[in-house]
C-alpha cells in the first residue's frame, strides 16, 4: 500500500509504500486516551507479473473505539459490526446509513464507507473493485482519515504518528537513479534521507482514476521517516 | 534538425489490443554545441487518432501536457497573449497524416526527450486494418527502433508490413513474427544500414511504415470482448453473398470541374462502370446550371448497357455554374420512381463533386434540409469531394444526415485509383438493416447499434458498458436482411479467460476496451453533433466534450496545453488542437500560439514548522498504487 500524508500549510505532501508478505497486520492508528485503534491486514495480487516484484494492498481494516465497545470489521467482502455485544453486517453492494449513539455508518454501494465516531474521528474506507476475471489483481481497500483534530497528543500508528504534522526539510533536487525523476535530500525526524520527487493517488473523489497527489517519496518502507521501523508496526491481529 | 543536434535515440512503441492502437513515439536528443539551439520535434500520426499525451523533459526536469476543454485553454491562452501570433501545433499533412510540431530551446550539452502518445481505433476497410506510423527522423539515430505488437483474441489471419522508405536494403531488416493470436514487427537499422550509401550522413529512413492484417471473423453473431466492465462487438461476417442495388452517380460538370479533375472524373465512371455487379441497376446525373441524365430511368447493369454508358461517360465535359441541389433531388427521384418490387432494396446516390453551389438553392443548410427530406431513410448519399477548396463539411454533413459517409479525392495523379478505391469500398452491399441487441439489462451505454447497411470488408463495431462489474456473460442478438430473408441470430457473450490467451501481457488487462469505447462513443457524439437539433445539439456537445476530458483525448472539443521551457524566467504555453475538417482544408501558414505561464522553480527549500493552520485540513491516507 502507498502511504499519503498531506501537508496543505507546506502545500505538499510526503509519501511511502509499505510491502511485507501478505497476511501481515499492521497497526495504523492507535490512541489510548480516546481507545481508538485501527488495524489493517494487506494482501497480495493474485499473481505476479513475470519480472516485477509482489505488490500488497490493504483487504481488511479493524477498527476499535473501546470506550464505545465498538468494533468493526471491514473486508472488501463485507462490513461486520458490534457494539456492546450486538452484531450486524453490511453488505458493500447496497446503500446504507446507519446513526447510532456513538457511531454513525455510511455505505455508498460498491464505492465506499465513511464511518464517524462520536465526537472523535471520522474515516473513509475505499473499496476498489477489481474485475473478478482479472488475472493480477483483487479487491482492496483505501483508508483515509477525514478528520483527526479530537486525537491525543499521544496518537501513533503508521498513520497516527502523523496526525500532529511533522518537521522536515528539503534540500536541491538533483539527478536521481530513476532518469525520470528527481531527487532530494530530506531532513526529518534527525535523520537524512535521500528521497525522491513523485506522486501517488488520491481516490476519494474519482475511485477509478483517483487525483494525482505530488510527494516527496520516502524510500525503503518509510524507514527514517517512520519512528522505529515498519515491522515495529507489525501486530497479532485485527483487534 | 541541425547538424550539432544529435537524435541519440527514437523508438515508436505501437500496441494494438482488439483494434485499438496505442501507440508511443519517445525521441531523445543532445545538444552537442556550446551554445544553446532549437531542438524541433515533429512526428507525424494518422488523422483518425486523438493525441492522449505529451512531455517534453530537459535534464530530469518534466514539462507535462493537460488536456483543456477548448474555449478554457483559448481564454487561458488569449488573456495571457497581450499581442503578436499563436501557434497551432498540429498542421493537416498529406491525405491520412496530421503533424504534430513542437520546438525548444536546449541549453549546451543538454539532453531533451520528447514524448508523444496517441490512440485510435482501426478501421476494417477492403477486408484489412491498417497501422500507419510517419518515419521521419531527419538524421542518422543511434538507436532507432519500431517496435508493434498486435494481440488479436480471436486470431490473425495476415499481417504485411511496408514501406514508403522500406528498400530493398532496409526490408530484409523488418522482422516479422505471427502466432496464432499476436503478430510482433520489429524494425531497427543500424546507423551504417540506416545511411544512404556508406560515407553518406544522409538517413533512408525517411517516410511512412504501413503494417496492414486482417483478423479471423466468425460468421454468426460475431466477435465479443469483455474486460473489466466493459465490451466491444465486431460484426464482420465475409461469407454472404452480396446484394444487388441502384446506384446512381451525380456528376458535377461545372466550369471548375474543367481539366484534370473532369478527366480524373471520366477514368475513374469508365472502370467503375467495368466493375458493376450485373444484377445492379444504376443512372448518370451530371449537372452544371442544368441536369442532364444518360437516361431517364435506371438501367440494368447488362454489358451492352454499361458499353452504352461508357459512351455517355466519354462526352461529359465541363462548364457553366453548379447546382448540387438539383442534382441530388434529380437523383433522388429517380431512385423513388423506380423503386418498385422488380429493383434491388438496396439505393444509394453517389455524387462526384469539387465545388461550391453556385447556382439555384445556394443555402447551404437548406440543400442539406431538401436532400434529407426527399431521401427520408430511404437510400444512401456518399460524397466525394475534389479539390482543396471544396466545401468539405457540407458534403461531410450530406453524407451523415444520409447514412452514407464523405471521402475527400486528392487532384493528384491517382485521383482516378482513389475514387475505383472508394467505389470498392461501397460496392458490395451484403446486409440491410442492420441491428446489434443486448436482451436484458446486462448493458448500457451503447454506441451506435443500428447500421442501415454492410458492405464487404468493412466492419462494425459496437462497444457498451456492463450494468455490473461482475457480469461476464450476457445474450446477444444481431438482425439483417440478407439477399434471401431476414435473418437472425442469437449467443451468449462471454468473457474469455485472458490471462491463458495472453499470458504475462499486462497491457491486456488494462482499460484498453474501456478507451476504445470512449474513442467510439466521442466519434459518434461528434457525428451526431451534424444532424441533431440545436436543443440536442448543445447536450450532445456537453457529452463528448465531458468523455473527451475524462480521457485525456485531444479532440475537435478540447485543446492540449503544452507547457515548455522558454527562458530563464518564463515558461511558454503552446496549444495543440485537433484538425476538423475545415481546419484541415486551410493550407495557408498556421499562426503561431504563445502563452506565457510562471515558472515553475526546481529546487525550492521546503521548512516545516510545528502544527498546520486550523483553517487547513490535512489528509493523511493509505491506498493501492
Amino acid at each position: 500500500p502507498h502511504f499519503i500524508i498531506e501537508l496543505p500549510d507546506q502545500n505538499d505532501a510526503l509519501c511511502f509504500n509499505i510491502d511485507h508478505k501478505p497476511g501481515t497486520i499492521f497497526n495504523l492508528v492507535r490512541d489510548p486516551p480516546t481507545g481508538i485503534v485501527v488495524n489493517g491486514q494487506i494482501i497480495g495480487d493474485k499473481k505476479i507479473i513475470p519480472g516485477n516484484k509482489m505488490h500488497t494492498y490493504f483487504g481488511r481494516f479493524g477498527i476499535v473505539n473501546e470506550k464505545f465497545g465498538i468494533r468493526l470489521m471491514v473486508s472488501t467482502k463485507e462490513i461486520l459490526v458490534s457494539e456492546r455485544g450486538k452484531h450486524a453486517n453490511f453488505s458493500w453492494t447496497n446503500n446504507k446509513t446507519l446513526e447510532g449513539l456513538n457511531m454513525d455508518l455510511q455505505v455508498i454501494k460498491d464505492r465506499s464507507l465513511t464511518v464517524t465516531l462520536r465526537n472523535s474521528v471520522k474515516f473513509l474506507i475505499i473499496l476498489h473493485k477489481i474485475w473478478k476475471m482479472h488475472p493480477y489483481h483483487q479487491d482492496y481497500l483505501g483508508f483515509y482519515t477525514l478528520d483527526s483534530h479530537l486525537f491525543s497528543s499521544n496518537v501513533h500508528g503508521l498513520l497516527g504518528q502523523f496526525y500532529h504534522g511533522v518537521n522536515f526539510e528539503v534540500s536541491d533536487l538533483f539527478p536521481g537513479k530513476d532518469p525520470d525523476k528527481q531527487d532530494a535530500n530530506m531532513f526529518v525526524k534527525g535523520n537524512k534521507l535521500t528521497v525522491t520527487r513523485g506522486w501517488k493517488r488520491d481516490f476519494r473523489q474519482d475511485v477509478k482514476n483517483g487525483e494525482k497527489v505530488p510527494c516527496w517519496f520516502i524510500h525503503n518502507n518509510g524507514t527514517g521517516l517512520l519512528d522505529g521501523v515498519h515491522t515495529d508496526y507489525i501486530v497479532s491481529g485485527l483487534f | 534538425s541541425l547538424s550539432q543536434i544529435e537524435v541519440q535515440s527514437m523508438r515508436v512503441d505501437c500496441k494494438v489490443a482488439s483494434r485499438f492502437a496505442h501507440t508511443v513515439m519517445t525521441t531523445k536528443a543532445l545538444n552537442t554545441a556550446n551554445a544553446s539551439q532549437e531542438v524541433f520535434f515533429e512526428v507525424d500520426l494518422p488523422k483518425t487518432a486523438f493525441i492522449t499525451n505529451f512531455s517534453i523533459e530537459i535534464e530530469g526536469r518534466i514539462y507535462v501536457s493537460e488536456v483543456k476543454e477548448k474555449e478554457q485553454a483559448r481564454q487561458q491562452y488569449e488573456s495571457a497573449v497581450s499581442s503578436g501570433l499563436t501557434a497551432g501545433l498540429v498542421k493537416a499533412s498529406g491525405r491520412n497524416m496530421e503533424t504534430f510540431s513542437v520546438s525548444v530551446n536546449i541549453a549546451p550539452q543538454s539532453r531533451v526527450t520528447f514524448t508523444l502518445t496517441y490512440e485510435e481505433l482501426l478501421q476494417r476497410r477492403l477486408g484489412s486494418y491498417e497501422i500507419m506510423i510517419g518515419v521521419r527522423p531527419k538524421q542518422l539515430v543511434q538507436n532507432f527502433e519500431i517496435v508493434v505488437d498486435i494481440y488479436e483474441p480471436n486470431g490473425i489471419a495476415f499481417v504485411d508490413v511496408n514501406g514508403t522508405f522500406i528498400t530493398n536494403e532496409l526490408l530484409p531488416l523488418v522482422k516479422k513474427t505471427v502466432t496464432d493470436k499476436k503478430a510482433h514487427v520489429y524494425f531497427s537499422p543500424t546507423l551504417d544500414q540506416q545511411k544512404t550509401c556508406s560515407d553518406c550522413e544522409e538517413t533512408l529512413v525517411d517516410g511512412d511504415l504501413f503494417i496492414r492484417y486482417d483478423v479471423n471473423h466468425p460468421q454468426d453473431i460475431g466477435e465479443i470482448q469483455i474486460i473489466n466492465g466493459y465490451f466491444v462487438h465486431f460484426f464482420a461476417p465475409d461469407d454472404l453473398p452480396q446484394m444487388p442495388k441502384n446506384v446512381v452517380f451525380v456528376i458535377d460538370r461545372s466550369g471548375s470541374m474543367e481539366g484534370e479533375k473532369m478527366k480524373q472524373t471520366r477514368e475513374a465512371l469508365m472502370t467503375i462502370l467495368s466493375e458493376l455487379h450485373e444484377d445492379d441497376y444504376f443512372g448518370l446525373v451530371t449537372f452544371d446550371d442544368t441536369i442532364e441524365s444518360w437516361r431517364p430511368f435506371l438501367s440494368k447493369a447488362t454489358p451492352e448497357n454499361v458499353t452504352e454508358a461508357k459512351e455517355f461517360v466519354k462526352t461529359i465535359e465541363a462548364r457553366h455554374m453548379t447546382d448540387i441541389n438539383k442534382g441530388l433531388l434529380f437523383a433522388v427521384d429517380m431512385l423513388t420512381t423506380e423503386k418498385s418490387h422488380s429493383f434491388p432494396d438496396m439505393s444509394m446516390i453517389i455524387l462526384l463533386t469539387d465545388g461550391r453551389p453556385s447556382s439555384g438553392q445556394r443555402d447551404l443548410s437548406k440543400i442539406q434540409e431538401n436532400v434529407q427530406n426527399a431521401i427520408n431513410g430511404s437510400m444512401s448519399l456518399f460524397c466525394l469531394g475534389f479539390g482543396y477548396d471544396v466545401d468539405y463539411s457540407l458534403l461531410d454533413t450530406l453524407a451523415k444526415q444520409n447514412d452514407g459517409l464523405a471521402r475527400r479525392v486528392y487532384e493528384a495523379s491517382d485521383a482516378a485509383l482513389q475514387l475505383q478505391g472508394f467505389y470498392d469500398e461501397v460496392a458490395t452491399p451484403l446486409l440491410l438493416e442492420v441491428n446489434l441487441n443486448y436482451p436484458g439489462n446486462a448493458v448500457t451505454d451503447l454506441t451506435q447499434s443500428h447500421f442501415r447497411q454492410f458492405f464487404k470488408g468493412s466492419e462494425i463495431v459496437v462497444a457498451g458498458r456492463l450494468q455490473e462489474l461482475e457480469t461476464n456473460t450476457f445474450q446477444t442478438e444481431v438482425s439483417a436482411n440478407g439477399l434471401g430473408d431476414q435473418f437472425v441470430f442469437e449467443g451468449v457473450a462471454i468473457a474469455e479467460e485472458w490471462d491463458s490467451v495472453f499470458p504475462d501481457q499486462e497491457y491486456i488487462f488494462g482499460d484498453f476496451i474501456e478507451r476504445l469505447w470512449a474513442y467510439l462513443t466521442i466519434q459518434q457524439l461528434l457525428d451526431k453533433r451534424e444532424k441533431c437539433s440545436p436543443e440536442d445539439k448543445e447536450n450532445t456537445t456537453a457529452q463528448a466534450l465531458d468523455l473527451s476530458l475524462r480521457y485525456n483525448f485531444v479532440t475537435p472539443l478540447t485543446s492540449m496545453v503544452v507547457t515548455k521551457p522558454e527562458t530563464e524566467d518564463e515558461d511558454e504555453t503552446l496549444i495543440a488542437d485537433k484538425l476538423t475538417e475545415d481546419q484541415r482544408e486551410d493550407t495557408t501558414e498556421p499562426d503561431l500560439s504563445a502563452l506565457y505561464a510562471p515558472p515553475q522553480k526546481a529546487g525550492s527549500v521546503y521548512q516545516v514548522q510545528g502544527l498546520k493552520p486550523q483553517n487547513l485540513i490535512s489528509s493523511y491516507f493509505v491506498d493501492g498504487d
